[in-house]
């Protein structure tokens, strides 16, 4: 199975830019911080 | 026999020709189409399985039927059964939440909670974190088009993974065009979710602070049978629609993804629509041959992978609007892939 995620976030702004801390091939657990 | 074979001198050599003609032809046509292949994965297009769709699909439905895996087992089998299943997927036994013996079936076995403190949630406001256990197969940003690659040299559309009614943000065409006609008779009922990019010239007046730029971005995440199958909210956010897609079944492991198209728009799933601090958000379950059941514990009362009397083409979405809405907190357990 598989979940998808699609979400708005900021790309340019004073105060902050969304940007993931993971990327494609990485394992992750529920819980932990998929961006910032 | 022998007379008539004297009768037509030409049948034996005749036939002979025509089989080794038509061997020939088959043998070229053969060469051909492994050069096409050939060439199409030099490319790094891996050749499309051409599935017979009906049988295909009817076996992978029934499959996930599989009775067995949702008979009560005796009790003593119990640990045995699910220590079997956890070396053949590699899942974690330490993490589970209760002794073996009390999972009754392999099915409440693939459902099983955590040990408590299994798994922190990340408590930065500011973080998006992971709804599941998995492997990150896909991340990004959508740019111009709103399309993710499922493998190189295919992609498919977020519209068509959500649903033609879906409430994504309009993506404003680029600064170049003109998008003030275009932004009136685009803007909907549900112009609230129209967000259109700002180009310049639609940016807000000076006046108001600049709200900052949005971007639509997205992550999938694929699930192994042997991962914690429950999913959870990334954020705090309110879902507002619920919509639930009858679907095939067809596996998701990465062969699959690589010789099945369209198999995200294809396959039985759940999406939930909403919004976060950030605007938009949304999140698809999408379910797979041995996880045909895809439980809502925000509403119980769905039921998805229903057997259906003939394989019909996927029919339109069932959609239900939450009112009010549903506020779910980061963390917060939404529901769970499950067998059956």
């Amino acid at each position: 199975s598989t979940v998808v995620l699609v979400f708005q976030a900021p790309t340019t702004s004073p105060s902050s830019e969304f940007s993931f801390c993971v990327e494609k091939g990485d394992k992750i657990q529920m819980g932990e911080a998929l961006g910032r | 026999s022998g007379s008539k074979g004297k009768g037509n001198p030409f049948l034996v050599p005749g036939a002979t020709v025509a089989t080794i003609a038509m061997l020939g032809a088959l043998h070229a046509r053969r060469m051909y189409s492994d050069k096409k292949i050939e060439e199409a994965r030099e490319s790094g297009i891996e050749p499309e399985l051409q599935p017979d769709v009906k049988v295909l699909n009817s076996v992978f439905h029934l499959l996930s039927y599989f009775e067995p895996r949702r008979k009560e087992l005796p009790v003593w089998v119990r640990p045995y059964a699910h220590r079997a299943w956890a070396r053949a997927f590699h899942s974690n036994l330490e993490e589970v939440g209760l002794p073996l013996k009390e999972y009754a079936s392999l099915k409440d076995f693939a459902i099983r909670r955590l040990k408590d403190g299994a798994r922190p949630i990340n408590s930065d406001p500011h973080t998006l974190m992971s709804p599941v256990d998995g492997t990150v197969l896909r991340v990004g940003e959508l740019k111009e088009g709103v399309m993710i690659e499922q493998v190189k040299g295919f992609s498919y559309s977020v519209s068509s993974l959500l649903g033609a009614r879906s409430l994504l943000p309009l993506m404003a065409p680029p600064a170049h065009e003109d998008t003030s006609c275009q932004q009136e008779n685009k803007l909907s009922s549900k112009s609230w979710w129209r967000i259109s990019l700002a180009s310049p010239k639609l940016r807000e007046e000076p006046s108001s602070p600049p709200s900052p730029m949005k971007g639509l971005f997205y992550c999938v995440i694929y699930l192994t049978p042997g991962n914690y199958h429950r999913i959870h909210s990334p954020v705090d956010w309110n879902v507002l629609v619920r919509r639930h897609f009858s679907g095939r079944l067809y596996p998701l492991h990465s062969r699959a993804i690589r010789t099945i198209k369209n198999l995200y728009v294809e396959n039985e799933r759940v999406v939930l629509e909403g919004r976060w601090q950030e605007g938009y958000m949304a999140m698809a379950a999408v379910g797979a041959t041995n996880i045909g059941s895809i439980e809502l514990f925000i509403e119980p009362g769905l039921r998805t992978n229903l057997p259906r009397k003939k394989l019909v083409q996927s029919e339109a979405p069932q959609e239900r609007v939450y009112e009010p809405q549903v506020m779910l907190k980061k963390g917060d357990e939404v529901g769970a892939f499950n067998m059956g």
